[in-house]
């Protein structure tokens, strides 16, 4: 463990914070892309597979366990519970992300460590991590302003997988047979698209306005 | 250990 990762890793389990922070302090989704949600539950659900079966730390196990419980936890509330599920807006919510899915999941046929199903399926989640960002993109771009705490919901998510990147120039660095292709092109895709965003983030935080995408 | 294991991140 270094710096580098154990801040992304704070990083993301902010962000997940932030977003239920969102839902129950205002009991509304508005903003928030159930679709980018749902993709990333299957993510952690296909990433995680080992979680019974390779223990690597305490640390590791009970992140696993918090990742996939709080976003099936997320699913549940846009879906099920009844005053969150009124504002979810399916109307702004259109990206046809079962595609997503089924492409990430060619290309880790594809392209994978090993030919196994825990390896395809770890691919997988990495692919599909990598574009999972991209209905609450389009969503926010479509529903204009954005309030504060999706704002920042998206900043940390985006963030996270920044700070991968430098965990994985440092491993690269300081241990001999480190590599890591698929991950790290992958989080270095994943985090490019979220370019344009922290752009216009930087944009409303230095002068203090309200967050706006161009449509 | 730790960095033994393959998949050691989240």
């Amino acid at each position: 463990m270094n710096i580098f990762r154990l801040a992304g890793d704070m990083t993301h389990l902010l962000s997940i914070l932030v977003l239920l922070l969102k839902i129950y302090a205002t009991k509304s989704c508005s903003g928030v892309s159930r679709k980018t949600q749902e993709l990333y539950a299957i993510v952690f659900l296909a990433r995680y597979l080992d979680l019974f079966t390779d223990f690597i730390s305490v640390y590791n196990t009970f992140m696993k366990i918090v990742f996939i419980a709080s976003s099936l936890a997320i699913v549940w509330c846009i879906r099920v519970h009844p005053m969150v599920k009124r504002s979810y807006d399916k109307d702004l919510d259109t990206f046809r992300h079962y595609l997503l899915v089924a492409a990430s999941f060619l290309l880790a046929l594809f392209l994978h460590e090993k030919f196994t199903f825990l390896e395809i399926f770890w691919a997988f989640s990495i692919y599909l991590e990598a574009v999972a960002i991209l209905p609450q993109l389009v969503l926010l771009q479509r529903s204009g302003n954005v309030d504060n705490l999706t704002g920042q919901y998206v900043f940390f998510l985006g963030a996270y997988r920044g700070l991968y990147i430098l965990n994985w120039i440092y491993r690269y660095l300081t241990e001999p047979r480190f590599t890591r292709w698929i991950a790290c092109v992958s989080g270095v895709v994943q985090t490019a698209l979220y370019a344009d965003f922290f752009y216009y983030y930087f944009i409303s935080w230095k002068n203090n306005s309200k967050l706006k995408l161009p449509a | 250990a730790e960095d033994g294991k393959y998949h050691d991140e989240l």
